[in-house]
C-alpha cells in the first residue's frame, strides 16, 4: 500500500490492481480485451489481436464490410479474389455459421499444472525451469495447453487436443476465436465477477458456445470445516441463475451455453492415496496421503473434503457434489433465455478414464502429479475428444456445420497468421 | 493462508535441496548453488532466488549438515509455525526423537542466526 501511495506509481498500481481484479489482459493497447502479447491474461487466454492500434478490430467480430479492406475480426482471412472481385471472407465465411468457444471455469479449465521436473532432482536442469516465467505470468495456469481453448502444441507432456481446435478444424472461419475466462478456485460465487471480463458484443459478434465449468470449488475448501462452506443447492441455484441471465445480456443470439457438472473427486484419493509423490520419489518417503495431510494441517488444502482420509467426508463431499450438479441439471429444463439454447452434460471423468483405458494407460496417470488434485494434460485432451463426440451425437447445431471451404481458406491463407 | 503457503514453500525447496545435495552427491551449499543456477535470468529470478539463499542459506546448510529433514528445517527457521494448541505440521515421517525434541535441537543450532533475530524483531 505505502509504495502505490508514491505519486509516480499511483496509476501503475491502479493498473495492476484493477488487472488483477478483473483478470483483463495487461498489454492491451486499445482496451478491446485482446492482446499481441501471450501471457498475463493476453493471448494464451483469448485469441490474439491482430490490431492492436483499433479498438474495432479482434477475435470473433462479424467481418466489417466483408474485410475487404482489412481483418476485422482476426480470422486471417481478408481481400478481395482477383478472379471474380468477390471478398474472400464472403466467399469464405458467409453460410459458415462462425461462431467462438469461450470458457467459465476453474483451474481445471485454465489447466493448472506444476512442472513435476522442478521438483525431482533427477530430473532437473536448466531446460526443465526455463518455462518457469511463463507459469509464474499465467498464474500458474496453461490456458493454451488446455482441453477447451488449447491450441499450441503441449509441451508439459501428453499432447494438445481441444474444442478449440476442432472447431476451428470444422470451419476455419472460427480462426482464433476463443476466450478461457477461468481463474484458480473459481466457482459459482465468484465467476459471477469474472464474468465481467467476457469480451461478447451482443450486436458485433458471432455467436458463442460457451461452456460453463466449475467442476469442484463448490465443494471443495482448506477449511477444517469443509462441509459448512460447500456451498448449498440453494445458493448454487441462485448464483447460475445470475450467471446465466449476465450471460443472455452479453452474448449474440443463436449461442449455446453447456453447464458442466461438478467431478466426483473420490477419484483423486482411490487413484493416488498410497503413491509417491515426485518429492518422495527418490527415498520413498512421501506418499499422497502425507500430502494432503500436510495440505490440510496447513489449512491450505485445495479441497479437505476429497483430499482427505476420512473416507464419510469424501462420501459427504461427493454427495454435496452430486446435488449441486443436479441443481445445474434442473436449470437446464427449467429456464429459458432469449439469445442462447442450454444443455446439460456430466463431467465426463469415467469416459475419459475408459478412454485412457482402451490406450493402455491407467486411471492415476490422469491427475497432476504434483498437485495430486488437477486434471492433467492426457485428461484435457481426451476430455476435448469425449465432450466433442458427445456435442456432435447429441446437439450437433451447437458445433454448426462442416465449411465446405476449409481447404480453400488454407490454400489462401495458409496458416492464417497463426495463433 | 499466508503462513501456510510460505511453510509449503519452504519445505518443498529444502527437500529440493536436501535432494540435489544427494543425487548429486555434493553439499548442501553446493546444491543451493546448483538450484539457483538452474532458474532463468528473466524476472531476475537467479537475483531473487541468491537473494533468499543469502538469508537463509547459511542455516539451512548448517541444519541439513546435521541430517535435520526439511519440516524441521523450516520450523527451526520460523517458516513453519506451530499454531497454539495444533500439532506440527510435517510432510515427511517425523524423527524418530518426536518433531518437538527434533525442533527444539535445531532451533539451538540456529539460534545465533541473525536473519531469524531480524525476522523475529520484524
Amino acid at each position: 500500500t505505502s509504495i502505490c501511495a508514491f505519486p509516480p506509481l499511483v496509476k501503475l498500481c491502479e493498473k495492476i490492481k484493477y488487472i488483477i481484479k478483473n483478470k483483463l489482459p495487461y498489454e492491451d493497447l486499445d482496451g478491446d480485451k485482446f492482446s499481441a502479447f501471450p501471457t498475463l491474461r493476453g493471448y494464451h487466454w483469448r485469441g490474439r489481436d491482430c490490431n492492436e492500434g483499433t479498438t474495432t478490430v479482434y477475435p470473433g467480430r462479424r467481418p466489417d464490410n466483408w474485410d475487404v479492406e482489412r481483418d476485422s475480426n482476426c480470422n486471417g482471412i481478408w481481400g478481395v479474389d482477383p478472379k471474380d472481385g468477390i471478398p474472400y471472407e464472403k466467399k469464405f465465411c458467409e453460410d459458415a455459421e462462425s461462431k467462438g468457444i469461450i470458457l467459465l471455469g476453474d483451474s481445471a479449465g485454465a489447466h493448472f499444472h506444476i512442472p513435476p521436473e522442478w521438483m525431482t532432482a533427477a530430473q532437473m536442469s536448466l531446460k526443465s525451469f526455463s518455462n518457469l516465467p511463463v507459469a509464474l505470468t499465467n498464474e500458474f495456469d496453461w490456458p493454451h495447453f488446455s482441453g477447451i481453448t488449447g491450441f499450441l502444441n503441449s509441451t508439459i507432456g501428453g499432447w494438445t487436443d481441444s474444442l478449440y481446435l476442432r472447431l476451428h478444424r470444422r470451419n476455419r472461419c472460427n480462426h482464433r476465436d476463443f476466450q478461457n475466462i477461468s481463474k484458480n478456485g473459481g466457482s459459482s460465487e465468484n465467476l459471477l465477477d469474472l464474468i465481467k471480463s467476457l469480451a461478447r458484443n451482443q450486436l458485433l459478434d458471432n455467436p458463442a458456445i460457451v461452456i460453463y465449468a466449475s467442476i469442484g470449488n463448490d465443494v471443495c475448501n482448506g477449511k477444517p470445516d469443509t462441509v459448512a462452506h460447500m456451498t448449498t443447492p440453494q445458493q448454487m441455484h441462485s448464483n447460475v441463475i445470475k450467471t446465466l441471465q449476465y450471460l443472455n445480456s452479453q452474448l449474440p443470439k443463436g449461442s449455446h451455453v453447456i453447464l458442466t457438472g461438478l467431478a466426483d473427486g473420490r477419484f483423486l484419493w482411490d487413484q493416488l492415496h498410497s503413491r509417491y509423490h515426485p518429492l518422495g520419489q527418490l527415498n520413498k518417503d512421501v506418499t499422497y496421503e502425507q500430502v494432503y495431510s500436510f495440505l490440510s494441517c496447513l489449512q491450505i488444502s485445495p479441497c479437505n473434503g476429497w483430499m482427505s482420509s476420512n473416507e464419510t467426508l469424501r462420501n459427504l463431499t461427493s454427495e454435496r457434489a452430486l446435488q449441486l450438479s443436479n441443481v445445474l441439471k434442473e436449470i437446464t429444463t427449467s429456464e429459458t433465455f432469449a439469445n442462447f439454447d442450454l444443455f446439460y452434460m456430466d463431467f465426463p471423468l469415467e469416459k475419459i478414464a475408459d478412454e485412457w483405458h482402451k490406450l493402455g494407460g491407467e486411471s492415476w496417470q490422469l491427475i497432476e502429479p504434483v498437485d495430486g488434485f488437477h486434471p492433467n494434460q492426457i485428461s484435457a485432451a481426451l476430455g476435448a475428444s469425449v465432450i466433442w463426440q458427445k456435442v456432435l451425437r447429441e446437439w450437433p447445431h451447437v458445433l454448426g456445420k462442416e465449411n465446405p471451404f476449409n481447404k480453400q481458406i488454407e490454400d489462401v491463407f495458409k496458416d492464417q497468421g497463426g495463433h | 493462508h499466508h503462513s501456510g503457503h510460505t511453510c509449503l514453500g519452504c519445505v518443498l525447496v529444502v527437500s529440493v535441496i536436501e535432494q540435489l545435495a544427494m543425487f548429486h552427491n555434493s553439499t548442501a551449499k553446493e546444491a543451493l548453488e546448483r538450484l539457483c543456477n538452474y532458474l532463468p535470468e528473466i524476472l531476475n529470478l537467479q537475483g531473487l532466488c541468491y537473494l533468499v539463499v543469502e538469508m537463509f542459506g547459511p542455516d539451512i546448510i548448517k541444519l541439513l549438515k546435521d541430517k535435520v529433514n526439511a519440516d524441521v528445517v523450516c520450523h527451526a527457521i520460523k517458516l513453519c509455525n506451530q499454531n497454539a494448541g495444533q500439532p506440527f505440521c510435517h510432510l515427511y515421517p517425523p524423527p524418530e526423537m518426536g518433531l518437538n525434541k527434533a525442533v527444539r535441537e535445531a532451533s539451538r543450532i540456529v539460534k545465533n542466526s541473525k536473519v531469524l533475530k531480524n525476522i523475529a524483531g520484524f
